[in-house]
């Protein structure tokens, strides 16, 4: 479903360059569990948007359901971003003037989604993620915690085919993180490829696949 | 050094009421270190902010180093934020244009420490917390975990005699994590009060006192 050669990520600070990613090959197939893990600053949050599509590597191929995503006009890239990609935010990125109802809402406007529908299927993702009684909060009136499983459900809401999720349980006590772990495993037994950057070790394991990355570098662990 | 009595919050959404702590009972002694644990959306942040006059209860008593928090003026208040209180917010909030060392600088810009040596004590800290080569980055150009650092080194740049952390290893590795926690127990050891919320069972055994708190009500953990 998805294939990776030689990435390389390179930002540019001032005059300085710095490589990020250093020749990743790492391809992901249909219905795959994967979690990576890696110290803070090694390079996972930007492995990740370079498979959402949401940021292009320096240089290296990247195909996506057999396209080089290089190739995509910017509307195909934002169809396949809202239609087939659920991405949970390491900062959450809710929009602070709607509702935790409203906020999952919007990638089924953007999909044409009809209000009633609309507002059933957010009700009902908001419910599965322990916020039934959040639905009128604004982001300011929700705990840390609260906020990400919002976006938790915004990433859901869509049924999308692909769940790259960076750091979902990050502001979550254990029982509530592993609750979410049980809703990924349950997407995944239906089918939906899912990847998850994590820290925890624990988290880590609901996957069938663990990839480390370490300054740059992905290396696979047997799991 | 501080000390809470029957602690009421209440938050008004729209027509209703919800009452989020409830009857907090709860004292701290100098050069203590306590760790507080709980679910999700149970109480923490808001206790967090109430201990470091962000805001103010709804109802009870607060005192402060003798004093009752509520007859304090605003202009002592902010010299207590500022002096005396060192605060890591759960979500960072760092100021997007201002480089690391920059953010890190501001408390001391505050408190009219001298350029020069504002400075040195800025960089000093950002070494410490691991992110010597990444002072001129803004925070869009740091990633989730470093950005938390720098929340860090923010809060503790100034020697206050309270530091209160709300999830300070959140975004953090195992590793890093653990390199956090030395430097708080460093702290500790040299007088200063430390107060840390954290979902992470390891990291709250670096404290001597467990705390734990539920939908707004707290009870002692013997540790
Ligand atoms: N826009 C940018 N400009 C310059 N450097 C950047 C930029 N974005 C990220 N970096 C750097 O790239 C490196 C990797 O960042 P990335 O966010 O991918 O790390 P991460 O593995 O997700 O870390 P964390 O676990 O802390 O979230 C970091 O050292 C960071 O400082
Ligand atoms: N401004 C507000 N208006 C209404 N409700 C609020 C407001 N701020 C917080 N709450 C509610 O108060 C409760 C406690 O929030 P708080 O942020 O203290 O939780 P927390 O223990 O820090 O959770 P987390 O571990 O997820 O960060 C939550 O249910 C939240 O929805
Ligand atoms: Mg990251
Ligand atoms: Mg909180």
């Amino acid at each position: 479903i998805l294939e990776m050669k030689d990435i390389v990520k390179t930002y540019l600070m001032g005059e300085e360059e710095q490589t990020v990613l250093k020749n990743v090959n790492f391809s992901i197939n249909e219905g795959e569990f994967i979690s990576i893990l890696g110290p803070s600053g090694s390079g996972k949050s930007t492995l990740m948007n370079i498979i959402g599509c949401l940021d292009m590597p320096t240089s290296g191929e990247y195909i996506l359901n057999g396209n080089e995503v290089k190739d995509l006009e910017e509307g195909e890239l934002a169809r396949i971003r809202n239609k087939e990609i659920g991405f949970v935010f390491q900062q959450f990125q809710l929009l602070p003037r709607l509702s935790a109802l409203q906020n999952v809402e919007l990638p089924l406007i953007y999909a044409g989604v009809k209000e009633k529908e609309r507002k059933e299927r957010a009700q009902e993702m908001l419910i599965r993620v322990g916020l039934g009684e959040k639905l009128k909060n604004r982001p300011n009136q929700l705990s840390g915690g609260q906020q990400q499983r919002v976006a938790i459900a915004r990433a859901l809401v869509t049924h999308p085919t692909i769940i790259l999720a960076d750091e979902p349980t990050g502001a979550l006590d254990q029982k509530t993180g592993y609750q979410i772990m049980d809703l990924f495993k349950e997407l995944n037994r239906e089918g939906r490829t899912i990847v998850i950057i994590t820290h925890d070790e624990n988290i880590a394991k609901n996957a069938t696949r663990i990839v480390k990355i370490l300054d740059g570098c992905l290396s696979e662990v047997a799991s």
